[in-house]
């Protein structure tokens, strides 16, 4: 299994439809201070089935939702695609019968979000489940935050066991 | 259970030690269980001695070594099992030169062993010389991103003239 | 007591506005005192928004974002009763080039205005070449760190060949 | 006033005696990961009377002292020394007499540490009243450490006031 795009519309700093391809090998992402890398990285941990706005660096989920400048409106609704190529078949049994599967999350102002897998609405459970056997998800250690890499470190003896909960 | 946190610890271990070795270009490193009997209970504690430097606790080491045994500690777990994704947001920022060109040398290794997609967010233009392919976020209009792709002669262009 | 942390306040805010758009060639920045109606009960709010973008609380900036507005706040508390020395260690490192000169460009103007020492500890290139005089710290010998004073020259060559 | 030199030995990785001059305008301190300038702020910092041992990165002050590496001994004792100029005779009471001002403090394994002005003991009250006059010291906000800058910003906004009352 690996995952090929992620699509943002109307996410944090991306009002506009984007779209990154993702491939095998090293995607060097560049660009000024405050210019939306990291938004990008919140982009692929939403999808992934992020429960906690905090780690989202909001105050609440809406907060992903593109709030506006001096010049634009803020919007509503904000969606973000993660296509995924399930044609070696390992994904869990909920999405066996798919070469291609897109899972798809989206918020709208006042009414929470929702799944969708291929079109069709799906629980958060089963998101989360789909990329917890792929060894991936919003929690996953492989999920490198700006700034994480020394919350390793610093972290207490005990809260660094659940690293190698994940590897067990 | 427990049965499973402990091989998981072996692996994790034997890995992390030989990660660290090539990263920092010798020394030794180790993981330890400590303040419990149970493995569930227990703490991971990390023991590391940079080349010629005695053993001690992470808390002494400076900012880039500490990123750099920390690094090694991430790779260890990511390899007893890949994920299809992995994103490194401006990890290298403590870096000096050459310890940016040994991380950036670990990843490359790892990306062909295991097929994994790295998404490697940076601004140091060492990095960004060693990466396969490069995309550039702007905002052209204030608050606004847009995402472009960035031809490599052109960021070749953009590093010789830093 | 009140009077004197109300005092400090007013001239800290109005110094940090002024810095943070200098900083950030435009937009704005305000502290504001919250929680309590008695200055030493409240806490400090920090409220900014960077050129074009909405006013907000600073946990929505970028890691960069946050660096500039935390390095306007530290020079307008600092620039009240200026100290005899001023200690920075890597606090360049998440900021791209434009940024950088910004940072160096200031330091450079406060360390005039107040004839203090500044100490800048630092991996990139773009900030060394902008120091007055620099000394390199070594390990030759394993372990035993020695100072050596770097003729700024040869540091300029160091550059060039990066 | 300003401070003019700072002097270590067998202060942590700095075992040999080193001297750093210290002038007006701006120093650059490089060198690789590990090489040691982070320690040279925390001599300066504990010349000035740094009480803590966790901010010192240790679990008590005695780590400050050179432990030794795989061909050299530990030592027992380290000390450091700052220069200050008082021609401008704007140093507290206690050291209004001289033009030039030794601080020096010295820490023996087993036996605790001590402070001394021109060679003679004086108590740590007195340094850090000294530096705390010079809106400087181990505490100040001046003395911005590694991966410290972040700090002021993920504080708590009580937490943040601090550094309003050292402006008052
Ligand atoms: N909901 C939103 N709507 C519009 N803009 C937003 C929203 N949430 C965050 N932003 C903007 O996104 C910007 C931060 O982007 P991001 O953290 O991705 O920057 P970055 O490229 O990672 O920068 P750095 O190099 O400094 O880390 C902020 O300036 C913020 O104003
Ligand atoms: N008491 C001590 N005796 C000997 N060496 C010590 C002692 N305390 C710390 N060190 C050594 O000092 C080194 C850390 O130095 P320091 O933190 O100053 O590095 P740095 O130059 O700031 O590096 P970076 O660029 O990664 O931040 C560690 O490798 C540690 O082994
Ligand atoms: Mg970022
Ligand atoms: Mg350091």
């Amino acid at each position: 299994v690996n995952f090929t795009k992620l699509k943002l519309l109307g996410f944090k700093s991306f009002v506009e439809p984007t779209e990154l391809p993702i491939r095998t090998g090293l995607t060097g992402i560049v660009g000024p201070n405050g210019c939306g890398k990291s938004n990008l990285v919140e982009a692929l941990r939403w999808v992934m089935g992020e429960t906690s706005a905090k780690r989202m660096r909001g105050s609440g989920m809406e907060d992903v939702i593109f709030n506006g400048t001096t010049d634009r409106p803020a919007r509503n609704i904000a969606e973000v695609h993660l296509a995924v190529n399930n044609s070696d078949r390992k994904a869990p049994a909920a999405f066996a019968d798919f070469d291609e599967i897109d899972i798809t999350r989206r918020i709208e102002r006042n009414k929470g979000s929702n799944y969708r897998a291929n079109g069709k609405e799906v629980r958060a459970r089963d998101v989360q489940l789909l990329f917890a056997d792929l060894a991936s998800g919003a929690g996953s250690s492989a999920l490198v935050g700006q700034g994480k890499i020394g919350a390793l470190i610093n972290a207490k003896a005990t809260e660094r066991r659940s690293i190698l909960e994940e590897a067990a | 259970g427990r049965a499973r946190l402990l091989d998981a610890f072996e692996l994790v271990n034997e890995r992390f030690g030989v990660l660290f070795t090539k990263l920092f270009g010798g020394g030794s490193a180790r993981l330890e269980l400590i303040g419990s009997s149970d493995p569930l209970e227990a703490g991971l504690e990390i023991m590391a001695s940079p080349p010629g430097k005695k053993l001690q606790t992470i808390s002494l080491l400076s900012g880039g070594e500490q990123t750099m045994t920390a690094i090694a500690l991430l790779f260890a777990v990511f390899m007893t099992n890949p994920a299809p994704i992995c994103v490194l947001d401006e990890v290298d920022a403590p870096l000096d030169e050459a310890n940016v060109n040994r991380f950036c040398g670990m990843v490359s290794e790892i990306a062909e062993q295991t097929g994994t997609a790295f998404l490697v967010i940076t601004h140091n233009p060492v990095t960004m010389a060693r990466m396969d392919r490069l995309f550039g976020v702007t905002m052209a209009e204030r608050g606004i991103s847009q995402l472009l792709s960035v031809d490599l002669q052109a960021a070749a262009k953009m590093r010789a003239a830093e």
